[in-house]
């Protein structure tokens, strides 16, 4: 799932 | 970090240098949609409120801070330094309607109801149709200067990228994030008549000119 916290993506 | 996205944002590097280089060169803006530029400065400005706050890589802030500032320094060519080639009577789209739908979308569907996750969802979703605008405008004049359709080439393959990248963090990281992959697939789908025109024209050297 996704870790919002960290949106690692550009 | 994986090959797709790596040249993903490649794609994106170079579209948005070749802009600015058609910009600069030229000195002119003509055929270029200021009001996608706008929404695509406002997409980096919401996205990227996190520079400072949430450290991801080397590699991730100097992309945000050089993605924050060419979309500036584009909104200044257009809008003060070359305001004059601005065909402002061309670039007619009604974007604000795309400002308010994805401030409401992001409002409603989120992963977390807190101010900088909105934000982050706005720009996700105001992301994926920003570039009507400049579409709308290529309809509107019928044609494209092969470098604004080369620009516009980079700009759609780098998100079709990112779903080559997204399939493989699924698969690979167990990473899904279906507002991005959701909003990813309607921003790619809305250059596939571009790039069918692009593939089909351009590559062979002609004009990108639209059945009128």
């Amino acid at each position: 799932t996704v870790s919002i916290s960290k949106h690692d993506e550009l | 970090m994986n090959v797709f996205r790596l040249i993903g944002d490649m794609s994106h590097l170079a579209a948005i240098i070749i802009l600015l280089i058609k910009i600069w060169r030229s000195r002119s803006c003509s055929g270029i949609s200021g009001k996608s530029q706008l929404l695509f400065t406002a997409v980096f400005t919401c996205r990227y409120l996190d520079l400072f706050t949430n450290f991801v890589s080397i590699y991730n802030t100097t992309m945000k801070i050089f993605f924050l500032a060419s979309s500036y320094a584009t909104i200044y060519l257009i809008f003060m330094k070359f305001k004059a080639t601005y065909n402002r009577n061309h670039d007619t789209f009604r974007f604000e309607l795309l400002i308010v739908v994805s401030v409401i979308l992001a409002l409603l569907i989120n992963h977390e109801f807190s101010a900088t996750e909105i934000l982050w969802t706005f720009s996700i979703y105001l992301e994926a149709v920003a570039i009507l605008p400049q579409l709308f405008m290529i309809t509107k004049t019928g044609e494209a200067e092969s470098i604004t359709s080369h620009y516009l080439f980079a700009l759609g393959s780098y998100r079709g990228l990112y779903i080559l990248n997204w399939i493989y963090r699924y698969y690979v990281e167990g990473h899904l994030d279906w507002i991005a992959v959701l909003s990813g697939i309607v921003q790619t789908g809305l250059y596939c008549d571009f790039f069918y025109l692009y593939i089909t024209r351009v590559m062979k050297g002609k004009n990108l000119t639209l059945p009128a």
